[in-house]
C-alpha cells in the first residue's frame, strides 16, 4: 500500500537561501573618493 | 569548457589604481604649467584585451589640483591637495593606456580642468575668497609690483614672470589680493638688470632655474606688500606635452 510522505512547509523564502553573513560586493565603479568631491 | 572571460576590473582593484597612479605621474611629467594635480577617484576603467599579456585600458579620471607647482621638484605624494574653501580645482581624465607583460604605457591623454563652482563654495564659506581670472588688471598689478620689488631687493639673479599660476581678490575684513606666480632666473644680476633690462633673458634649458613667487598685496585699510620667492635650482625638464592646462579661467579649459 502507498503512503504519502509528508513534505516539510516550502521554505519562507522560495529564493535560495542567503548564506550567512552575506554582503553583496560594491559595484566595480566608480570608485572610492580619495579626497573630497566637488 | 572555454574559460571563463575574468570578471571586470574593479576601480579600486589595486591593477586599476596602478595604472591611474601610473596615468597621473604621466599627466604631472608632462605639464608644464600650473599645478601638480593628484588622483581623487578613478571614475571608470575599461580593459580590451589584445593578446596574451597584451590589454588596452581606458581610465576615466577625477583629479585635484595640489599646492606643489608643476615645476616644483616636490615629489607629488608630499603634495597638499588644496581644500575646497581654498577655492579648489578638478581635472578630468580620460587616459589611454597598454599594458605589455605587465609594463604600462600611455597611448593618449585628454584632460579637463576646471575651478569648483562660486555658489559651491560660498554656500560652505560665505567669506572665503574665490579665484579671480588671471588677466584682472589688479591681479597683473600685484604681480608686477611683486616681482619689482622681489628684483630691487635681492643679490641673486634678476627673476623674470613665466606665469601667474593663480591669485585671489578678498574684501574683507580686509581689501588685499594675494597671488601665486611661477618665475625663471635670467642670465643677469639683478644689478645688471637696472642698467640694461632688456639684455636679461631666461637661462638656456641646460642651465634653466626655475621658482615660484607668493605675494599678497593689502590694499584697504593700509597698503602692504609681501612677496616671498623660492627658486628650485636646476632640474632636467621632462619633455613638453601639455595635457592638463591651467584654469586660467574659472571656467577651465580643454587640452589633449
Amino acid at each position: 500500500s502507498l503512503t504519502k510522505r509528508v513534505v516539510p512547509a516550502a521554505a519562507q523564502h522560495d529564493k535560495v537561501p542567503r548564506p550567512v553573513g552575506f554582503v553583496p560586493l560594491p559595484p566595480p565603479c566608480p570608485g572610492k573618493i580619495l579626497h573630497f568631491d566637488i | 569548457v572555454p574559460a571563463a572571460p575574468p570578471a571586470p576590473l574593479g576601480c579600486d582593484d589595486p591593477e586599476s589604481v596602478a595604472a591611474a597612479e601610473f596615468a597621473v605621474n604621466y599627466i604631472n611629467g608632462h605639464s608644464h604649467h600650473g599645478y601638480k594635480f593628484a588622483l581623487n577617484r578613478i571614475k571608470d576603467i575599461r580593459v580590451i584585451p589584445q593578446g596574451p599579456n597584451n590589454d588596452i585600458m581606458f581610465l576615466e579620471l577625477d583629479l585635484l589640483e595640489t599646492t606643489c607647482p608643476i615645476l616644483s621638484p616636490t615629489p607629488l605624494e608630499n603634495c597638499t591637495v588644496r581644500s575646497f574653501a581654498e577655492h579648489a580645482v578638478e581635472g578630468d581624465c580620460d587616459v589611454k593606456l597598454q599594458k605589455v607583460d605587465g609594463t604600462l604605457s600611455v597611448l593618449a591623454s585628454k584632460c579637463h580642468s576646471h575651478a569648483d563652482s562660486r555658489e559651491d563654495i560660498l554656500k560652505v564659506c560665505p567669506d572665503c575668497p574665490l579665484l579671480a581670472i588671471l588677466n584682472n588688471t589688479e591681479v597683473l598689478g600685484v604681480v608686477s609690483a611683486a616681482l619689482n620689488d622681489y628684483n630691487s631687493k635681492t643679490t641673486d639673479s634678476y627673476l623674470r614672470l613665466l606665469e601667474i599660476g593663480r591669485a585671489k581678490i578678498q574684501y574683507h575684513p580686509v581689501h588685499a589680493v594675494v597671488t601665486e606666480f611661477a618665475v625663471g632666473a635670467t642670465n643677469c644680476s639683478a644689478e645688471q638688470a637696472k642698467a640694461n633690462v632688456g639684455a636679461c633673458q631666461l637661462l638656456p634649458e641646460d642651465q634653466s632655474n626655475f621658482g615660484f613667487c607668493t605675494a599678497t598685496m593689502v590694499k584697504r585699510p593700509s597698503q602692504d606688500l609681501q612677496v616671498d620667492c623660492q627658486l628650485y635650482g636646476h632640474q632636467v625638464p621632462a619633455p613638453p606635452i601639455p595635457l592638463l592646462s591651467r584654469v586660467s579661467q574659472p571656467t577651465g579649459q580643454d587640452t589633449s
